[in-house]
């Protein structure tokens, strides 16, 4: 349902890279990047080319999405006909705010990448 | 598709391979055994000491009687200087060695998610160099209450005491050194009981007798199903499949071996106890409660039990009481029906045991990151609890007079 497993694993992992990047005081990219720098070898370059296709969008994510919104604008995470959207983190805004926020971020060029 | 990347293919593979088969990603004489510790390895099942020989594994009896080497990788081998005698004869013989078999699910398994991956308060950069972790399918049997054997020393995924049935049953007879199987698998219910038999690796005539536990828990109740009583195992075919399982162990095992059946746990507590909790997810901006995870889990229908992991207490009733009316079905079962080759008991469930006799507090008690397992401070309350309740059945054997002769001449006996 809205995305199972990998839906989860997505909002899990956003959301500890997010929670680490203000600990560190640093952006998402540079968090990301970090996580990165301590995979084996062979995907560590694979995961450095992808952080970089997508830093303009990590650069300036909006300060109100949450990993779940995250996972949702990304595509990972969906809400499918007839269920209710599935959050693990608290809501920071109204039903009609959260669309308008998610409409402009889906603009961006993530989805696409 | 994560399994498509580079690497990680490869592991995904190795984990689909064990994941069907139970057996140890490498074993180059084939004997069920492996000297590879992780990948249904030696973490797993005894160490086998010479991996090209299929006639050496842990578990049989002596070949030739070990006069010239360790065929069951015990350690003891040889001859007595002054008589010339084998000293696997002497000292092992006459004490009824035996092996322990765990069929089981994430709890036989020790299933452990480190709170330094979720708790981004204790982030750690080398917490993430886990791959060993990921090939031994996040459990952690080397240091749980069924087959630990490992000391855990500084280590910053896992940190406890390790005391298992298998240590104090080798400890009793150390001729039973190595000579230990966890076929347990996360999310394993009676259904795959027969499975997991049919990865046992003993052979009824050559191999020593075994006493097998098994001890799934509570997947035939637990599922992540949104009309979750649908989907819980009727009694009709859990008696099925346990005496299919039953069937299929009189034919592996040899004679005068021991099945003893756990009783399903009963894990209502879980939710009064964990849901107002602050998860580790949330710890930094105190936003993410345990009850907001099971409700998470829920919505997406991804979670480990819907039965108990509810706010519902109907819900969490109807499970409970499902898992008992299963439970008098394994109870049924050890009193009535009997087996060739071994002699079937029933044990309370050590969880329920300490739950109801308040022995623990249960908050210490389960993983920080599941809540539904319990952690490695528990790990040795089971071990405690299921080997007092063994010791009142005669499944243990003797204890072996020789032991310290065995540990004088031998050591370590070549470790594990």
């Amino acid at each position: 349902v809205n995305g199972g497993m990998s839906c989860a694993v997505c909002t899990v992992l956003t959301g500890v890279t997010m929670q680490i990047a203000e600990l560190h005081e640093e952006d998402l990219f540079n968090a990301t990047k970090r996580l990165c720098n301590v995979l084996p070898n062979k995907i560590r370059h694979p995961c450095f080319r992808i952080v970089d296709k997508v830093e303009p969008y990590l650069t300036n994510l909006s300060e109100k999405i949450t990993p779940d919104l995250f996972c949702l604008v990304y595509g990972t995470c969906r809400v499918d006909k007839g269920q209710p959207f599935c959050h693990l983190f608290p809501l920071t805004m109204e039903q009609e705010e959260m669309e308008n926020v998610l409409k402009k971020e889906r603009e961006k060029m993530l989805p696409k990448i | 598709d994560f399994c498509k990347l580079p690497y990680i293919k490869d592991i995904c593979n190795i984990l689909n391979n064990s994941y069907t088969s139970l057996a140890p990603v490498e074993d180059f004489d084939n004997d069920g055994f492996s000297a590879m510790e992780t990948g249904r390895g030696s973490d797993w099942r005894g160490r086998d000491c010479v991996d090209n020989d299929p006639q050496v594994y842990p578990g049989r009896r002596p070949l030739n009687s070990d006069y010239f080497s360790d065929s069951n990788c015990n350690g003891i081998w040889g001859t007595k200087n002054d008589t010339f005698l084998s000293l696997e004869q002497e000292l092992c013989k006459k004490s009824q060695p035996r092996g322990l078999i765990f069929i089981g699910d994430s709890i036989g398994a020790h299933f452990h998610m480190p709170e330094v991956w979720i708790n981004p308060l204790l982030f750690s950069w080398p917490g993430l160099n886990g791959s060993s972790v990921i090939l031994d399918e996040i459990d952690w049997p080397q240091f749980g209450f069924a087959t630990g054997f490992k000391n855990i020393t500084r280590n910053i995924l896992i940190q406890g005491l390790t005391d298992s049935l298998y240590l104090r049953l080798r400890n009793r007879n150390r001729c039973n050194h190595r000579d230990y199987q966890n076929l347990s698998q996360n999310g394993a219910s009676s259904y795959e009981g027969l499975n997991h038999v049919n990865s046992i690796a003993r052979n009824r005539t050559t191999d020593n007798p075994a006493l097998v536990i098994y001890a799934m828990q509570g997947n035939d109740v637990c599922n992540n199903f949104n009309d979750t009583i649908n989907h819980m195992t009727s009694p009709e075919t859990f008696r099925r499949n346990v005496m299919k399982s039953l069937f299929l162990l009189d034919e592996k095992l040899p004679p005068q071996s021991h099945v003893v059946l756990v009783e399903l746990v009963e894990a209502d507590f879980i939710f009064p106890a964990m849901a107002e909790r602050l998860h580790p997810i949330g710890r930094l901006h105190k936003n993410v409660f345990y009850k907001n995870l099971y409700e998470w889990f829920n919505c997406m229908q991804i979670g480990p039990c819907t039965g108990w992991l509810n706010a519902n207490q109907t819900l969490r009733d109807i499970t409970s009481k499902r898992a008992r009316k299963l439970s008098t079905i394994l109870k049924y079962i050890a009193t009535n029906e009997t087996f060739k080759n071994f002699q079937v008991h029933y044990i309370q469930n050590p969880i329920n045991y300490l739950v109801r006799n308040d022995k623990i507090n249960i908050t210490e008690f389960l993983e920080p990151v599941d809540s539904l397992h319990p952690n490695q401070k528990a790990q040795v309350l089971l071990t405690e609890t299921v080997w007092n309740f063994l010791e009142k059945l005669p499944v243990l054997g003797p204890v072996n007079p020789h032991n310290d002769e065995i540990i004088r001449i031998f050591g370590e006996q070549g470790g594990h």
